[in-house]
């Protein structure tokens, strides 16, 4: 054998770099599984300084799942946003776009920005306005409009506390909205200083001067509190202990107040908002917009928005084959959970991010920041906190609009109106 | 991406009546934005 090593010549041959790639993917694959394994068993038995972290969503599910559960999907989806965000060539733009509006089947003559070379990014043009009058809001006001373009994969009613099965796809309203609590009454705060220009006070001498937010609210047979109320004798003041956490009025109408979710106060049924004679009943439906889609969303009625829940979930892919294949995925991917009511009683609107399209922009609500590491050890650190108090973690971050209008008690929406959209990574 | 809707509507007394809450798409049918999915 010493013989045979010492006299036989080295020769190096190429080997094909697929199997090189292959074999690394292997190695790092083993690694994360390993050091995943490791990080889980320490976890469980917790590391005597902090308490047990809470264990980390499984999907279960056909091996794919599986697979996919353990890939760094948040950080993938950002590394992906990055990418995309890298300025493309200035000639290499119209191609470039004209290729992935081929691949994906955009409409370039719907695209409000005729010269492409304009979008310095994939990202850019991802994010794409239309040309105005290209998306026509169906004539009939009692019409509940699609928020975006995209596909119907699922709609119907739902009973009790669980959605409808519909071919496997099986969720609780409880698990997709978080726990029913109340929504916060009108605050007896004052008025934002903006809310105030926007709505100057009734003039002396009886007449009388309808704000925006009343004509909305009357308009559109939405609940609503009079102005003088908030000052007289029969104001109605919320309460909850966590309201009363609002200590500053926000200075913009869009501005929202922190409130702290892990308190879980008056929990009720979602079906418990239903009115008592069974007149009305709680629907969902599920758009699900491809990726050449047009992906801004847009107001399917007039709503008023009273408070929104963030979930800072992981980001499987929401394809509709996973949807399928995925029992539950909603209630797991990070979504902005938007609660309010319109004229016939609750409205909820839940835009739910995914490993290829991380962010979620509302355009009202400058402080929300999804897909995120800030808002990722946010979670944490809350769903630690409440495990220190021994109480259980409602698993989302709340924020309140109510000072969006001391009126309305939330922010106005109207059919159609864009509400933000979906960016890439 | 996806957008989930869950709201609450007037349910319709009986089937075909106008009155109430009534869809206006199909499974799997791709729709634009402003577009209908159903009516109250």
């Amino acid at each position: 054998l010493r013989n045979a090593l010492k006299d036989t010549k080295v020769r190096w041959y190429p080997i094909p770099v697929g199997l090189g790639i292959g074999f690394l993917g292997l190695v790092q694959f083993y690694k994360t599984q390993a050091r995943e394994k490791e990080r889980l068993e320490r976890e469980a038995e917790g590391d005597g300084v902090r308490p047990k972290k809470r264990a980390r969503i499984r999907p279960d599910g056909p091996w794919q799942v599986q697979i996919m559960s353990t890939l760094p999907l948040k950080a993938m989806s950002r590394l992906w946003g990055k990418f995309n965000e890298l300025t493309i060539p200035y000639y290499l733009r119209v191609p470039g776009f004209k290729l992935y509006a081929f691949i994906f089947g955009v409409n370039l003559d719907e695209v409000s920005e005729p010269d492409l070379h304009v979008y310095p990014n994939l990202s850019a043009f991802f994010y794409r306005t239309l040309k105005p009058g290209v998306r026509p809001l169906d004539p009939n006001p009692n019409a509940l409009l699609s928020p975006a373009d995209g596909r119907v994969l699922q709609f119907g009613k739902i009973e009790g506390n669980d959605i409808e099965q519909v071919k496997g796809m099986t969720y609780t309203i409880d698990a997709l909205l978080g726990k029913h609590t109340p929504p916060p009454s009108l605050s007896d705060k004052q008025p934002s200083a903006a809310h105030q220009s926007a709505n100057p006070p009734p003039k002396q001498g009886g007449e009388e001067h309808i704000s925006k937010d009343e004509e909305f609210a009357r308009v559109n047979g939405i609940s609503y509190t009079l102005p003088n109320l908030l000052s007289g004798p029969d104001k109605k003041t919320h309460d909850t202990k966590t309201l009363e956490d609002q200590s500053a009025t926000p200075s913009s109408p869009g501005a929202v107040s922190e409130v702290r979710a892990d308190l879980a106060l008056g929990e009720k049924p979602w079906y418990a908002l239903l009115s008592p004679d069974n007149r009305t009943a709680l629907y969902y439906a599920v758009v699900y917009l491809a990726p050449g889609d047009y992906h801004r969303f847009h107001s399917p009625a007039n709503w008023v928005v009273e408070r929104r829940r963030h979930f800072a979930g992981e980001l499987y892919s929401v394809s509709p084959y996973l949807q399928r294949t995925l029992p539950g995925l909603f209630t797991l991917n990070e979504r902005v959970v938007l609660l309010g009511r319109w004229r016939w009683g609750f409205f909820s609107f839940v835009p739910v991010g995914a490993t290829n399209v991380g962010s979620i922009a509302v355009n009202f609500d400058k402080e929300l920041r999804t897909n995120s590491l800030l808002t990722d050890t946010a979670a944490d650190r809350a769903a630690e906190e409440a495990a220190a108090r021994g109480e259980p973690y409602a698993g989302f971050s709340e924020a309140s609009y109510a000072a969006a209008s001391a009126v309305l008690g939330g922010y106005a929406l109207r059919r159609g109106e864009e509400m933000g959209g979906f960016k890439l990574g | 991406s996806t957008i989930v809707l869950v709201f609450e509507a007037p349910v319709a007394e009986n089937p075909g009546s106008k009155r109430g809450f009534v869809w206006a798409v199909e499974k799997g049918q791709k729709v634009k934005m402003g577009q209908a999915l159903g009516y109250v």
